[in-house]
């Protein structure tokens, strides 16, 4: 079982990376809803009930998404790519 | 200081599952 410091550090990179897409996207906002959506999307995907044939979007379909939305921002992209599940 | 709304929220809160998943399959 893992320490409850991890959950926080994890919570806390997530606050930080949110808050730096928010920024870097300031004046571009349809970006920053795009990658909300994104996010949602999946989710609700993970929370459909075990078994169901469609699975939904997988972790290499959001990567995909996020990728062409962070166009020329690869160190967001990389970032990204620390919070989502091996594929 | 954090000034979230509610969407930014669930979008924090879905990232630290994504990585909270990580590292549970890690």
């Amino acid at each position: 079982q893992p320490p409850p410091e991890s959950d926080s550090l994890e919570f806390h990179n997530a606050i930080s990376y949110v808050n730096k897409i928010k920024t870097r996207f300031l004046d571009r906002p349809e970006i920053y809803r795009s990658f909300l959506e994104i996010l949602h999307t999946y989710q609700k995907d993970q929370l459909n009930p075990k078994g169901r044939p469609f699975r939904g979007m997988s972790e290499e379909e959001v990567f995909t998404e996020v990728a062409s939305l962070f166009h020329g921002q690869e160190d967001l992209l990389s970032e990204f790519g620390q919070f989502l599940p091996e594929a | 200081s954090y000034d979230f709304t509610p969407m930014d929220s669930s979008a924090v809160y879905v990232l630290s599952s994504m990585a909270r998943q990580r590292r549970a399959s890690s």
